[in-house]
């Protein structure tokens, strides 16, 4: 499970103190389905960062399965990292020099899944969000909700135990969100924790519970009703 | 004013064809504010590019102002394209290096328009998506809805005539989403030619015209009411 105590996040450009995130508490149970949301600029992608051990705080904790994260060098953060969490990024952040195919097989290099088997894992990925045509295409090939999913694809390739997903659907159409919800709601069914940032209501009204950001701060929590 | 007849634009990747505009046909007068939407995939950007003169068609013909942009060299091309049009890609393009004045001021730079003239001009254009704050921040010292309000700062800065956004809300919440077209309105009111491309009904009902797109064709064109 997640749990972040009195999180704070501060960047210094120069002279100037930015407060991405200050004093941040959250509990996300093992097996849950969250949303955060807030305006643009509130900290969401800078706690997702945090949450997925790309990032360290500036003060404060935080515990990922009773491991306290903060206690661990570069190198068990990368393992942590690429075992127990996929992640898809708000820019995707795709190589831009291979195809999809072998974007989406990346996650996999770290398990020691041997080569044939990587290749037909990361085709099932891409053909469950509909990318099979487009499976040997380079990223600069591809329209803007294409990337998205193969970023998506990326995420679940590896049957990661926890899903951190920085609006997945925001270059999407609708009925293509439709779907990745769809994929993402299946995951949650299997057992696995999934934390979406998200500004589109529709997306958060799949979860059981919403964060909503504010200025760096968490402004209230609301449990979702009528799923 | 824009006109597009019989325009074709196929990719080939080795053996493969990928058919990306079909035969479109369009027309937008001067000051029309049009949008396009349409699944994912189905050759919107590829549309927007040959519009903004970064790409050319596989065959037939478009015509900005009179003047047959298929007949243009590279050179011409860029003049056209930097004197007349504002855009906002779908994936933002910053200069990763430089601030996000410099990133705005760089349409200046080709109108011969003075050095204090350019910063005067870029931290107002800044100003105009409330990203005074964070004006010499770089581009990954930014979240991804700042990013895309420097792109739309870059976009406006000129005063082109014509503005090409590609999903210039995607990455944005509500709020600064319907601030984003506020100044898009406010623009098109004082007579620019605007065409967005949206996933959002929402943003699409704010113009005069939709074309949806499927499959790199026009399915049908709509007018917009009750707006
Ligand atoms: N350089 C390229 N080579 C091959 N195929 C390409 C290339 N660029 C785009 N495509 C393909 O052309 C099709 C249309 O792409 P386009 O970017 O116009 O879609 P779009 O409507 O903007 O989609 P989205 O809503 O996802 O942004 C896509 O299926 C894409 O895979
Ligand atoms: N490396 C950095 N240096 C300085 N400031 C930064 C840096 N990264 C982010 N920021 C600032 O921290 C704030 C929070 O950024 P963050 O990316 O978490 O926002 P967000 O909630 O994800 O916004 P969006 O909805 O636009 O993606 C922003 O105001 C941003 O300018
Ligand atoms: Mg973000
Ligand atoms: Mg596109």
């Amino acid at each position: 499970m997640i749990r972040v105590t009195n999180l704070s996040k501060i960047y210094q450009t120069g002279s100037i103190e930015v407060r991405a995130l200050l004093n941040i508490s959250l509990e996300v149970v093992t097996g849950e389905f969250v949303a955060i949301m807030g305006p643009s600029g509130s900290g969401k992608s800078t706690l997702m960062n945090v949450l997925g051990c790309l990032d360290r705080p500036t003060s404060g904790c935080y515990q990922l399965d009773n491991l306290a994260v903060s206690t661990l060098d570069d190198k068990e953060l990368a393992t942590i990292r690429n075992r127990k969490i996929g992640f898809v990024f708000q820019t995707f952040n795709l190589l831009g020099r291979t195809s999809a195919v072998a974007n989406v097989e990346v996650p996999l290099m770290y398990g020691g899944v041997n080569r044939k088997a990587r290749r037909q894992r990361a085709l099932e990925a891409l053909a469950k969000v509909g990318l099979s045509p487009r499976a040997f295409h380079k990223p600069n090939e591809l329209s803007g909700g294409e990337r998205q999913r193969v970023a998506i694809a990326r995420a679940i390739v590896s049957n990661p135990a926890i899903i951190l997903a920085d609006e997945p659907t925001g270059a999407l159409d609708t009925k293509s969100g439709t779907e990745v919800m769809a994929i993402l709601e299946g995951l949650h069914q299997q057992g696995l924790t999934i934390i979406v940032v998200t500004h589109d209501r529709e997306i958060a009204n799949h979860t059981q519970r919403i964060y909503h950001f504010r200025d760096g701060e968490i402004q209230y929590i609301e449990e979702v009703k009528n799923r």
